[in-house]
């Protein structure tokens, strides 16, 4: 068990470093769109806390099963990939002096590496699901507690 | 050129009323609250509102951004989150969000299980706890479901270490280490993490079983109860009573 509890953790690292990319671009998916309603509805773009909340208040949620280890912390972006490297552009910072017409481009940018980011992620729960069941099927079969390991 | 997130942060650290800077700089990094929103739900009940949580971490993430010192070395981002965390759950206690009757009763049990722990020399089990309180056992199950709808907000974290505030290390916190590939560096927290672990060894088999599956392992309550051969709500009340007889344990 030793081989796949590593090869577990890889996974759950790889799916947490995802995950925290991911959801930064929901939320810059959020604000981006919500700042061109903003413009169109005549709503001005006066940038206030409430309408940031507004913004990143939205979204599908919903909570999927209890699992410890949800880690809280910002994970090291590795660049690997295109999306990942969205993230370390700054362009919300820039947000009071993009065009109507970059922030669109912009929009489709994010969500194209959102969109890959999710399908990714999806393929690493399946995964993480394979070796959870193998590693689940070992205790069924009576494996020990690995306390000493703790 | 656009600037650079550096230089706004030069502005910003010069003049901290230079309000363009902290507006963008407040836009750079309102997405983390998100994520932290999205990750801090993950462990409260359905009820918790996301833009409740997402309103309340706002105000941590801006704190954040007054208080950065660029000089020490750390990203922005892992400065953060912790504070963001933070004024989301000082938001939720502030607003008495768990009822005092059910912290009341919460305690209660707890003052039981101390009190049993130490005249049985072992954990009691549901029905000794019930009989000690004169209650039915389905008022101890549904206060167990109780604390494990507390626990990051309101149940009291009873394994302190250090004196001052910020040394506490709390039992969650060291129950979830239990899964890190390296332990805690202090040497307090060290400490904590032997007696946890030799708390967990003092454990009925079958809750024993449950800690070091959740807490090691990472598998969900739902898998737990897969390999236990019982419901998920179960193992939920097995896990919440296996933390409160650890907690009491470490309070000695
Ligand atoms: N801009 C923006 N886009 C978002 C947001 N949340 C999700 N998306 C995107 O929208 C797709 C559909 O989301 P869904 O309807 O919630 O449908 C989701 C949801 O039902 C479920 N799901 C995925 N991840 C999680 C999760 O971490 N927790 C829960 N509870 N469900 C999840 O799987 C379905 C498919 O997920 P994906 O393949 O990742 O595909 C997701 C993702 O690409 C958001 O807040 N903002
Ligand atoms: N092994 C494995 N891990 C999984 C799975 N689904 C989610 N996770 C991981 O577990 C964390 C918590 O998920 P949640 O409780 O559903 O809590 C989620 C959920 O409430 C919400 N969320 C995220 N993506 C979506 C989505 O696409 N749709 C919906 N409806 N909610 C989402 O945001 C919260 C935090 O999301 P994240 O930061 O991505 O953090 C996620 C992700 O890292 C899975 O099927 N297998």
């Amino acid at each position: 068990p030793g081989e796949l509890r590593s090869r577990l953790r890889d996974a759950r690292e790889e799916e947490d470093a995802i995950s925290y990319v991911r959801r930064n671009l929901h939320g810059r998916i959020s604000l981006l769109s919500d700042e061109l309603l903003a413009r169109r509805g005549g709503r001005g773009t006066s940038r206030s806390v409430d309408a940031l909340v507004g913004a990143l208040g939205d979204g599908p949620s919903g909570c999927r099963g209890a699992r410890q280890g949800v880690a809280l912390r910002a994970s090291e972006v590795a660049g690997r990939r295109g999306a990942e490297r969205v993230l370390s552009e700054a362009h919300l910072a820039h947000l009071p002096d993009l065009g109507d017409d970059d922030i669109e481009h912009l929009l489709e940018r994010v969500e194209s590496s959102e969109h890959e980011l999710s399908e990714l992620r999806r393929r690493l729960h399946a995964v993480i699901d394979s070796l959870e069941d193998e590693l689940a099927g070992r205790y069924k079969n009576g494996l020990e507690l690995p306390l000493e390991r703790l | 050129m656009p600037e650079e997130l550096a230089d706004i942060w030069e502005r910003f650290f010069k003049n901290p009323r230079d309000q363009d800077a902290r507006e963008r700089l407040i836009l750079n990094y309102a997405p983390l609250v998100k994520f932290v929103a999205g990750r801090v739900r993950a462990a409260l009940p359905p009820s918790v509102d996301q833009a409740d949580l997402v309103s309340y971490g706002m105000l941590g993430l801006i704190e954040a951004i007054e208080r950065f010192d660029r000089k020490r070395e750390v990203k922005f981002e892992t400065f953060a989150i912790p504070r963001i965390r933070g004024s989301m759950l000082d938001e939720l206690r502030a607003l008495d969000w768990v009822p005092r009757s059910v912290r009341a009763k919460g305690r209660e049990l707890a003052q039981a299980m101390t009190k049993l722990q130490s005249t049985l020399r072992r954990d009691p089990t549901e029905e000794e706890l019930a009989a000690e309180l004169n209650v039915a056992l389905d008022e101890i199950r549904d206060r167990l479901d109780a604390s494990a709808a507390m626990s990051i907000v309101a149940l009291e974290d009873i394994t302190t270490v250090g004196s001052e505030e910020g040394d506490r290390v709390s039992l969650l916190d060291t129950l979830a280490d239990l899964g890190a590939e390296q332990p805690g560096e202090a040497i307090e927290a060290e400490e904590t993490r032997r007696a946890l672990i030799e708390s967990i060894e003092s454990l009925v088999d079958r809750e024993r079983k449950v800690i070091v599956l959740y807490y090691f392992e990472g598998f969900t309550l739902a898998r737990i109860g897969d390999i236990l051969g019982v419901t998920e709500s179960r193992v939920s009340q097995i896990h919440s009573k296996a933390v409160l007889a650890l907690r009491v344990r470490m309070a000695e």
